[in-house]
């Protein structure tokens, strides 16, 4: 159950026009989730910060359910797939 | 390609059409979200293009086997996303997959689309010496722009694609300034809600398309069994899939000098008379004997050596045939037959095997040939292209269905283009490619073909927005063939094709550029879609960037401004709104005609609408009642706006409920 897996954190359409702004701020969110800078740092997949705001890290199970309940969080699930057509 | 748009009217040799009179979609940026891309393919050649489009923010991302200048002035971007994939799979070794670890492509499907969508013009293209003719793209000047989020997988023997990676995808084209964003690939049903970040291209596709980009999907590969079409969300094109008019005859001669033509790609030598097997006991053996192509295996060598070899099969996948094949070879075998229903999904049988497609019924003769001859001998010659009449169009049995299991209201698939049998480009690792071509179907191939028709249109409209593009081509398809003849849809059996098999129609290039009026639809009605589909105000507030507020009753869903009315479930009368907007000439006047569905009443008020100068946009009421006493299934109709020179056709899609929410099996 402590295995992290990689996750999707989507917070919907971005707050600010500067994407490192946007992803500062991911960092940050998952900064205060995982206890530092370095953990969240080596927990960050992808910063998603142009055309919508959120992230894909790996996080535990445990981890996902906290950060679902911050408010400004609108879904988080466990990464999947899609097939060519 | 070789066919497609000489087929849907847009010929490179003639100057007066949308793809000459728009410089061949010059200026407009075609992303695509796949497998990666074969750059040294001629058909990324940058002869006679101009220069990068002022708009482009992006870049050309160097990797193994690929430089920076891998990118032209036809290939303008190149970026892949691994990071998901390589996160949720630790034990990949990068080295030892046979994948690139950049925007090339591997498996060449990637290669495949983005040849379709914008590839430059290559003459004299063939699969030896098959489908012989020029390939290009829909816009040939169109730039590329390859995002690499799919990959090959060894243990899998096939591709895919992780939701973090094609987000990130979607992310980065945002930035970089594409206008249309085609992505051929897909999920299975059940469909997840649109608010539900399960469904990551619709959450993708939705900041796209807020943002003026076209997305066009595939729509699956589930067919033709109903209810299977994916990527459904209302701002997304969702694309089925047509034959073309060409087939590959294959003479089939038998002893009695019938000629039967089957159907097949095979370009090897004529096989002269050779004796012809099916294989069943012949009433004196202990061997076992099948003529089920999937147990071929079970027969004796000697049954199948030296001969050709007829089965049948209830199958209609490609594998079937390439397995049969391969176990007719490994006994001795010459050649095969297969009688199965049409899947649509040709392809040669390795070496140059013989392998031939047939049905059911010439199936049938052959073997009643086999049995009353006492030595049945059958010959086969080379596959010949066969193009034009008589050769009909029919929506391919893979392409998934309609009605959208999320939400039936919105009718999907939107629109069908040729997705089989398609040569194009990709890369030489493709199995069965012939000089780096390659023949494949699937609404995968059917999606660029819409994308590379809306970067034309993109050329002529730069200002419409995504439900423009969307509303133009719905409403000028073609319900026809281009030659007038009908469109048939494969199923478990034959049936004239209807909007849950091919939306709107069949894109006709030319008529949707000039539509004469448009459906529109802005962020607004996606928001008035989510209300109406039950998604809760925090959801969609926080989807939308802004605090949204549903209003009390919810809007209807049949009240969205699409190019269709589909209504699942009417038990007595129900009555829906659209506004047209005029992009025709300032002073017109429109009449409606209405084809209602059979046992369905259908008035529309007001029945003539005036544009001018100063009235751009009109609303219409449609009272929509049944006569039904029954729950019926989808009866189908259509509603016409006419001018007398622009006729805005959309489809009207009813089933009565009078016992509603109710699973009919009895």
């Amino acid at each position: 159950s402590a295995k992290s897996k990689v996750h999707i954190v989507y917070l919907g359409e971005k707050q600010h026009d500067d994407p490192e702004f946007v992803t500062e701020s991911h960092h940050q969110m998952l900064s205060s989730l995982l206890g530092s800078k370095d953990d969240a740092h080596k927990s960050m997949v992808y910063s998603y910060r142009h055309g919508f705001s959120g992230f894909a890290a790996k996080l535990t199970k445990s981890q996902a359910k906290k950060i679902a309940d911050s408010p400004e969080v609108i879904h988080v699930i466990p990464d999947g797939y899609y097939e060519l057509a | 390609t070789t066919r497609t748009w000489d087929y849907l009217g847009l010929s490179a040799d003639n100057s007066k059409n949308l793809l000459n009179d728009k410089n061949m979609g010059d200026q407009t940026i075609i992303g695509v979200i796949d497998t990666g891309v074969w750059p040294e393919s001629e058909s990324f050649n940058d002869n006679g293009v101009g220069p990068i489009p002022s708009h482009w923010k992006g870049g050309c991302e160097p990797g193994e086997n690929f430089i920076s200048t891998n990118c032209n002035r036809k290939l303008i971007g190149a970026k892949y996303f691994i990071n998901g994939f390589l996160a949720e799979n630790q034990g990949f070794n990068t080295t030892e997959s046979p994948d690139y670890i950049s925007a090339r492509d591997f498996d060449g499907h990637g290669t495949h689309v983005a040849s379709t969508v914008g590839g430059s013009l290559v003459p004299n293209v063939s699969y030896k010496g098959l489908a012989k003719g020029t390939l290009r793209g829909g816009a040939p000047r169109a730039r590329i722009a390859m995002y690499k989020a799919c990959w090959y997988l060894n243990e899998l023997d096939g591709v895919t694609c992780s939701f973090s990676d094609i987000m990130k995808a979607i992310d980065e084209a945002i930035h970089d300034g594409v206008d249309v964003l085609s992505l051929s690939l897909g999920g299975r049903i059940p469909l997840n809600s649109e608010t539900d970040l399960r469904d990551g291209i619709a959450t993708g596709a939705f900041h796209a398309v807020s943002k003026g980009i076209v997305v066009v999907c595939a729509g699956g590969n589930a067919g033709p069994a109903s209810q299977t079409v994916v990527n459904t969300a209302p701002w997304i094109v969702t694309v089925a899939a047509t034959t073309l008019d060409r087939s590959f005859a294959t003479p089939i001669i038998l002893g009695n000098n019938q000629v039967i033509l089957g159907q097949a790609m095979y370009t090897g030598p004529e096989l002269g008379f050779t004796s012809l097997v099916y294989p069943e006991d012949p009433g004196n053996s202990y061997d076992t004997f099948s003529g089920v192509c999937e147990s071929l295996n079970l027969n004796p060598n000697h049954t199948m050596a030296g001969k050709v070899v007829l089965c049948f099969t209830t199958a209609r996948d490609y594998a079937v045939v390439s397995r049969a094949a391969s176990l007719v070879k490994a006994a001795g075998g010459l050649g095969l037959i297969i009688a199965r229903n049409p899947g649509y999904n040709l392809a040669p049988c390795s070496d140059d095997f013989p392998c031939v497609a047939i049905d059911y019924e010439l199936g049938t003769d052959i073997l009643f040939y086999i049995r009353y001859t006492g030595s049945p001998v059958v010959k086969i010659q080379p596959s010949r292209t066969l193009v034009g009449e008589p050769v009909g169009t029919k929506v391919a049995t893979f392409s998934s269905r309609g009605p959208n299991s999320i939400s039936p209201a919105i009718l999907k698939p939107d629109i069908t283009a040729p997705g089989v049998s398609i040569l194009a480009a990709t890369s030489p690792n493709k199995n069965l490619n012939a000089g780096g071509f390659v023949m494949l179907s699937g609404t995968s191939m059917a999606a660029p073909v819409i994308s590379g028709v809306i970067a034309l249109l993109k050329s002529l409209h730069p200002d419409w927005s995504p439900a423009a593009f969307r509303s133009a081509i719905v409403t000028t398809a073609w319900r026809t063939d281009p030659f007038g003849e009908q469109i048939f849809a494969e199923g478990s059996s034959q049936k004239v094709a209807d909007p849950f098999d091919y939306g709107g129609g069949l894109v006709n290039p030319e008529k949707a550029a000039e539509p004469g009026l448009i459906y529109d639809m802005g962020p607004q009605d996606y928001i008035l879609y989510l209300c109406s589909a039950g998604y809760n105000e925090s959801s969609i507030s926080l989807l939308v960037g802004k605090v949204t507020v549903c209003s009390n009753p919810k809007p209807s869903v049949l009240d969205i401004n699409l190019p269709s009315i589909t209504i699942p479930n009417l038990k007595d009368e129900v009555t829906l709104t659209r506004t047209v907007t005029n992009v025709g000439p300032v002073n017109s006047v429109y009449k409606v005609v209405v084809e209602p569905p059979l046992g369905v009443r259908v008035a529309v008020t007001p029945a003539t609408l005036v544009f001018n100068s100063k009235t751009k946009s009109v609303s219409f009421r449609v009272r929509v009642s049944t006569k039904h006493k029954i729950n019926t299934g989808y009866l189908f109709g259509s509603l016409t706006w006419t001018d007398s020179v622009h006729n805005v056709v959309i489809p009207v899609s009813v089933r009565t409920q009078i016992l509603q929410n109710y699973y009919d099996e009895n």
